[in-house]
């Protein structure tokens, strides 16, 4: 039985997408069957995994709103146990199209639930927006999980998305968790930095996770060869860390 | 009679709300009057200019939905010749209030039209997303102004902004044109960034301003104090190159 997780932070940059394929990709590497599911349009995560976006002739858009089964678009990945629901822009128009269906906030839950038969965790990319394709995904979700970059800007969003995250709880998906907090792109040698960790950790005690993300060139150079950092450059630090990440989720089952 | 720029870009975190605060303090600084406009539901650049929204009785949502006007709202910042139009998290359900009304791309153009005699730039600080805000940012611009961070997915994501200036010059605003492309974030110690400037210098030479933005912890710093660059360190890098950045900005007149 699948574990649904949203990652979502409605601030731009944080490492939404970098999180979901390299978190993905290392519970994918201890053995565990997992479903990325790219709810942007950017489509970051499909091309992060090296899927052409151009080729696809449907996607997650084809699954909302016109209720095709999302086992006939899943495709898989150059890594074992890793599947990827992808995305393309034309996503981006589903925002509008969606406002004006039945039941607008459930029809990914009702895409996805079919599938928890089929892994073990499945894990949805959110677009940066508190919009309906991400309170989809809130619905969809038994939990989620948030990045914040260790930034003033990214602090300041936490409340919003905090209380996001408490509407989507009473209306619509009463079960909905906290996954973790992982705190992203951090730079020991900015007095910034240290403060923001400070602040979160004093305010998400239980929630944020002991791995804290590092900035890491190798991070950013990965997408660009369409794969995760274990596979890129598997001695990196970068890959070291998100290893770490994926098992402290583990441990926290 | 003010020049309306809209600075856009879908791919979240590339520097938008910083190019907004810095290049809108430094016209000010050289004399311009100049409005800026938050049309993101963050409200980073609201909060940038030491502005508290949770005080703030009205904002861009209710200039957009319940027709107040514009210069009603409008707020002075601690910098002369410099204003703002907050936003607050109100504006979040305006992409879905705004999806049922009448020209719901127009809004925010007919709200602007009467303050182009106040100001000589008036520039909008667009969410991470190509939905109606972003719409409506772009059919009220003269031209459009990208911040593109030197990263791989922002290089992915040009082509889609690209599509959509095309989509919205064909249908709302036949006159709008591209500002200028800022790259944003170099590190000059990575291969990464010095490819993405090569890249974006081939495919848009005109468009490129030979300002390049460095990565410079002071521009993260600042707006924890609430200030533009130029105010709480005059003498970084980041004041410099901002400053730079306006000048060339006029010099394109
Ligand atoms: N730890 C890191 N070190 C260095 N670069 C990183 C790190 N994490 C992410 N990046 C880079 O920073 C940029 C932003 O990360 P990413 O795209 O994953 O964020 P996001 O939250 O998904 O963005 P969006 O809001 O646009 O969806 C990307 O170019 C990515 O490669
Ligand atoms: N040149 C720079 N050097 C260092 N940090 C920077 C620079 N420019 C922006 N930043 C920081 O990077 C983060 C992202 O920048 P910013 O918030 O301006 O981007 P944005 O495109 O407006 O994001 P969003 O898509 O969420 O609106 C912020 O924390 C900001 O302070
Ligand atoms: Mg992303
Ligand atoms: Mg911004």
């Amino acid at each position: 039985m699948a574990k649904i997780v949203a990652v979502a932070n409605q601030k731009g940059g944080v490492g939404k997408t970098t999180t979901v394929v390299n978190l993905g990709c290392g519970l994918a590497l201890m053995g565990k069957k997992v479903l990325l599911v790219d709810a942007d349009p950017q489509g970051n995560c499909t091309s992060g995994l090296g899927i052409d976006r151009k080729r696809l002739k449907a996607s997650l858009y084809n699954v909302l709103i016109e209720e095709i089964p999302a086992k006939d678009v899943i495709q898989s990945s150059s890594v074992t146990n890793l599947d990827v629901l992808p995305a393309t822009i034309q996503l981006a128009g589903a925002e509008v199209e969606l406002a004006s269906l039945e039941e607008r906030e459930l029809l990914m839950k009702r895409a996805l639930e079919g599938l928890r038969n089929e892994y073990d965790y499945i894990i949805i990319d959110c677009p940066p927006s508190l919009g309906l394709i991400t309170l989809n995904a809130l619905s969809a979700s038994d939990s989620v999980l948030i990045p914040i970059q260790c930034e003033y800007y990214a602090l300041e969003g936490l409340s919003q998305l905090m209380h996001s995250i408490y509407l989507v709880r009473r209306r619509l998906n009463p079960s909905l968790k906290i996954e973790g907090i992982v705190l992203t792109m951090f730079d020991g040698r900015t007095n910034l930095a240290i403060q923001v960790v400070d602040e979160v950790k004093r305010h998400f005690r239980r929630e944020v996770y002991k791995t804290i993300i590092p900035r890491n060139v190798r991070l950013s150079e990965a997408p660009s060869f369409g794969k995760p950092i274990m596979i890129y450059d598997p001695k990196s630090k970068g890959a070291e860390v998100y290893q770490d990440l994926a098992k402290e989720v583990l441990e926290r089952e």
